[in-house]
């Protein structure tokens, strides 16, 4: 463990945990983009399955479970207990885009080509591109509510810091692993636009962001 | 050569 892969967990723990305070607050999941939840959740339940078969440590059991935990609850909280505040005309990005090419690319490109090894590459795949439909959905809208923002600004922040996580063990450990690392540089891509939007335009204090 | 899977990683 380092302080980039913690600060990087931490990240990603703050964020799931602004957007499912903030849907349960509000009671209202205007502006959400459900579509991403569930793929989140579907990362997750598919990169998660040796929660059982193979201990690591206390802290890696744990943030799975709280992962998985509050991945199902968000999708929840969006598809059932408020889906009346869901916005599906807005959440209209195709996720079989998504879901077929990653697929096809975790049967082609792995480690081994084994259930467990497969489904891993598939949840490292789509992790990087589970975003896509919340992002869409704020170009479409052209807006997003600033705490959207800065959920969308710890998640992003979360694989940078992993990046650099991967080049220190890299120059500790003398390896790194290749589909993680390109699949954060690509998903870490994803981000640098709302980035840019970010620092220019929440954090001069407008609040709500509007796409120019 | 130098790749291979992290497995102690969220």
């Amino acid at each position: 463990m380092n302080i980039f892969r913690l600060l990087g967990d931490m990240c990603h723990l703050v964020a799931i945990i602004i957007l499912f305070l903030k849907i349960w607050r509000s009671k209202s999941c205007a502006g959400i983009s459900g579509k991403s939840q569930v793929l989140f959740a579907l990362v997750f339940t598919t990169r998660y399955l040796d929660l059982f078969t193979s201990f690591i440590s206390v802290y890696n059991t744990v943030m799975k479970v709280v992962f998985l935990v509050l991945a199902y609850a968000t999708v929840y909280l969006i598809y059932l207990r408020f889906r009346s505040t869901y916005n599906s005309e807005s959440d209209s990005f195709r996720v079989e885009f998504l879901l077929v090419p990653v697929a096809g690319l975790s049967f082609l490109e792995n480690y081994a080509f084994a259930p467990l090894e497969i489904l891993w590459t598939f949840s490292i795949y789509l992790e990087s591109v589970a975003i896509l439909p919340q992002l869409f959905m704020i170009t479409k809208t052209g807006e997003a509510e600033s705490i959207t923002t800065h959920y969308l600004f710890f998640l992003g922040l979360y694989r940078a810091l992993y990046l650099a996580n991967w080049v220190w063990r890299y120059h500790t450990e003398g390896f790194f692993d290749q589909i993680a690392v390109v699949s954060g540089v690509v998903q870490t891509i994803f981000y640098c636009d709302f980035f840019y939007l970010y620092f220019t335009k929440v954090l001069r204090g407008s609040g709500k962001m509007t796409l120019p | 050569c130098h790749r291979r899977k992290v497995k102690d990683e969220l």
